[in-house]
């Protein structure tokens, strides 16, 4: 028996949104831990890590391992039935093991609904991704990140981030010229989420391909701030932090001269 | 000159 409810509903929509670009179909694990699922958009450059703690769930029962594979086109339709106050809750049983089902229920309890929606046997690939001291770990606001992100592509293909102790530079070229970007580190912020903080061990200087980086900032509606954890020749790591839940991660492997 | 790597070149399946 697994059984997680959700009183932001709405929160599944988001999530929904912030893989839409990148994956079709996902393997969704879930354990007494928490539901995760890693997935690998089809060119395997990049990668989608989404973590929600079972303590983050209005209640949450697992009985037993289970994997959930999902189509993720099938699961948009069925979420988006939902109204973004309904509470959600996410049911698979035992005896029923090929499909899963979505319950939504109104604030006031009038309106309940029901959706089974078949599961499939997926064959995915899982990465062993290791624990990383990253060179350079940015913190700033999401949608400052997206406008970035947005920005730099109408330049060109591709984004060289190049992170100093002095601030985060973005630099894009392309048939009509160039631009740069550069974000320095706040002196002092009131709110924290307005905040961009710098961690450095040493100074990085990477490339990226801006069609990937626009796909994860589709997730900028889940945190008020991003982080960048980058390392020399190593993927870069994107994260939007789920409040008291988890997290949604996009890994993206640079590109490197041959 | 820049060729787009893919995670597999960086991280083992398991």
């Amino acid at each position: 028996m697994f059984e997680a409810r959700l009183v932001q509903g709405s929160l599944l929509k988001k999530i929904l949104e912030a893989t839409k670009d990148l994956l079709t179909e996902a393997t969704f694990d879930c354990s007494s831990t928490g539901m995760s699922l890693q997935a690998m958009d089809s060119s395997h450059v990049s990668l989608v890590s989404l973590m929600l703690r079972s303590d983050g769930f209005d209640a949450y029962r697992c009985d037993r391992n289970l994997s959930m594979g999902i189509n993720l086109t099938s699961m948009t339709k069925i979420i988006k039935c939902s109204s973004n106050d309904d509470v959600v809750t996410i049911k698979a049983d035992d005896n029923n093991p090929d499909t899963v089902t979505f319950m939504f229920e109104s604030p006031n309890q009038e309106k309940v609904s029901d959706f089974e929606m078949k599961l499939m046997d997926l064959d995915t690939e899982h990465l062993g991704i290791p624990e990383t001291d990253y060179s350079v770990v940015v913190k700033m606001p999401a949608q400052e990140f997206q406008r970035v992100c947005r920005d730099m592509s109408q330049i060109g293909e591709s984004v060289t981030i190049c992170c100093t102790k002095d601030g985060i530079r973005f630099s894009a070229s392309g048939d009509l010229g160039t631009g740069n970007i550069k974000i320095a580190q706040s002196a002092n912020v009131d709110k924290e989420e307005e905040a961009v903080v710098i961690e450095m061990q040493e100074a990085v200087t990477l490339t990226f391909a801006l069609r990937y980086l626009n796909f994860f900032t589709r997730a900028t509606s889940l945190s008020g701030q991003v982080s960048l954890s980058m390392s020399p020749e190593v993927p870069l790591v994107v994260e939007y932090k789920i409040a008291d839940m988890g997290y949604m991660r996009y890994y993206l492997a640079p590109k490197i001269e041959d | 000159p820049q060729r787009q790597r893919t995670l597999t070149d960086f991280y083992r399946s398991v």
